[in-house]
């Protein structure tokens, strides 16, 4: 219903609001609702002003910037409609280091409620996470998942 | 509903049976290029009912099911079972409410036959999305972000960013 | 036409003159998400006269004049000059063939007055690709890959795979 | 013209046969020219078989290898065709250790007949280069061009 889209929007704007800054470290973000065209809905544009920048169209953005955006995005419609797990794919790797480790520490404070899945080449995310499987193809072809422990992990994340 | 387990077998480069168990907290997948990693989130993908070839890399479903390699010989089916902990009874339809776990199931065999299940048993897709409602499992537009999807939500037409939006309402 | 120096002021975020200069072999650049590496790139793309504001990420071809930051205000010019070797004269129009260095250069004001410059000299954009022409550093659908754009290769259609050999013949 | 096409279009096809198994570190790919519909022109259609695995549809493989398939073309064309200088800007990013390696080897070895400009994360390919500056932003949404000394690098890399 109409209502009820507008009501989870207001509350998705304002937790993208908040989570913006904390992942950039400053600036500010937001949504707006676009004006919509005849019969259609109304879309949904995006805000985006990393920190000391000015608000500029959101195409002019690094790549970086862009993917952090649209994190943001995605964990404000997590923190208002969680879900059991998330898996994200390689969503780390425009990233520079800073980046990484603030994305990295929010899913970590977020993985106390759900369960996360990161698929990932970061050594940093590597070293964030609980639980460490590694994929192979020792046989050409044919994956095997294999278990990987805490001590080793430095080296096999070396070698990755 | 916590995941427990992930069962694959004969699903894209995961010929052999494969069981992934999931823990609390972030699990992490790492391994070298085209090692199968992104096909473990494809087969997570699948068993929760993905109902289009093209949102998996493929051309076909026939597409997920193992088709060799150099050396081996392709299978003629593909099954990938994900078990849940029903830490939420409520959240589920009546009949599934007392089982302490849940197994959802999915099947495709190269002659085309398909199948879901729930526990073992053989169910509709329309079971398998039920159990997956009230928990909030199928809301896969934000809770599962594919390899390359996070800078498309950036680019995305305003229509196609509101839909997920509201998936989540 | 080996490049020797790329001079930058008031393009994108480059709002001060920077001097990138290019010796032989390998040149990396690095730093921070947003710190402005594409933007040298754009920067290498315009000079050499794009024309769609669209490959260089913004709306229209005003966006890449320098539009401030939170604490500086925006700029009224932006100004790219590109310095080549000229180490191979026959392949440059005749009239050009006696320098030792060629330098391309472009303006464009808010005003929307745009300039093409060679070795200080006001040129049409003709003369700049009739400089390109010969070397081949026209040839930006493979010698310039952007950022994101690797991917789009493989899941192009037919037709544009062409126009990237196409350019090559 | 339709006859110095083809003749490219076989050249670089050859190359891109040779490329392909040197940066996947073995497999087979090629080119192949699809029907013109009508009077319309031919299409370039892709084949690629990483080491080991079948021949399947091109969008079946994994990001990395996508990535490092169409790096092998452009490199062919590029080989047949080569153009006084050639920028990468992150390609390496979807690629793992072994397979950035090898792309490190030959950007290394082609850049003896042209000049290369490599943007990017990535810290083995800043070790590989010739040149490095960094790119800062000391001052808010004003960037500024460093250059990086050899004995800085490996520490200035590792804050990047
Ligand atoms: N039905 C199938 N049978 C056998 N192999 C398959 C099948 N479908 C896909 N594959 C293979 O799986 C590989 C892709 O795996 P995947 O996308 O999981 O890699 P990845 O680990 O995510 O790599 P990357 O780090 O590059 O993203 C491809 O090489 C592809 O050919
Ligand atoms: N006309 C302009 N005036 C001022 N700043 C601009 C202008 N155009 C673009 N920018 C800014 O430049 C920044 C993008 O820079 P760039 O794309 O070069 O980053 P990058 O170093 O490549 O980062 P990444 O590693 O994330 O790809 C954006 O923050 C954008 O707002
Ligand atoms: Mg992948
Ligand atoms: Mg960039």
């Amino acid at each position: 219903s109409r209502e009820r889209f507008q009501e989870t929007f207001d509350l998705v704007n304002e937790k993208f609001q908040a989570v913006f800054p904390r992942l950039f470290n400053g600036g500010r973000a937001g949504l707006v609702l676009t004006q919509a065209d005849g019969d259609g809905e109304a879309g949904v544009e995006i805000f985006s002003q990393p920190p000391g920048k000015k608000l500029q169209s959101v195409n002019l953005l690094s790549g970086g910037e862009k993917a952090l955006t649209a994190v943001s995005l995605i964990f404000a419609i997590f923190l208002i409609k969680p879900t059991p797990f998330c898996l994200l794919d390689e969503v780390d790797a425009p990233l520079d280091d800073a980046n990484v480790g603030r994305y990295n520490e929010m899913v970590k404070e977020m993985s106390k409620t759900s369960q996360f899945i990161l698929i990932t080449h970061n050594k940093r995310t590597m070293e964030m996470v609980d639980t460490l499987y590694g994929v192979t193809m020792q046989e050409p072809g044919v994956s095997k998942l294999v278990s990987v422990r805490l001590s080793e992990r430095t080296k096999e994340a070396a070698a990755a | 509903m916590r995941i427990r387990r992930l069962d694959i077998v004969g699903f894209k480069s995961f010929m052999d049976k494969t069981v992934v168990a999931f823990d609390e907290g972030v699990t992490g997948v790492v391994g070298p290029n085209g090692c199968g990693k992104s096909n473990v989130a494809d087969a997570i993908r699948w068993v929760l009912g993905e109902q289009s070839a093209r949102h998996l890399r493929g051309r076909s479903m026939e597409d997920v099911i193992f088709n060799g390699s150099e050396t081996k010989p392709p299978l003629s089916m593909a099954e990938v079972l994900l078990t849940f902990e029903n830490d939420r009874p409520s959240e589920l339809p009546t009949q599934y409410q007392g089982y302490s776990e849940i197994t959802v199931g999915r099947r495709l065999f190269r002659s085309g036959e398909s199948e879901y299940l729930v526990n073992g048993v053989q169910s509709r897709l329309l079971d398998v999305n039920d159990i997956f409602f009230g928990s909030g499992v199928g809301r896969t537009a934000y809770s599962i972000i594919e390899q390359g999807r996070i800078g498309q939500i950036v680019s995305a037409r305003p229509e196609d960013r509101r839909a997920i939006i509201e998936e989540a309402a």
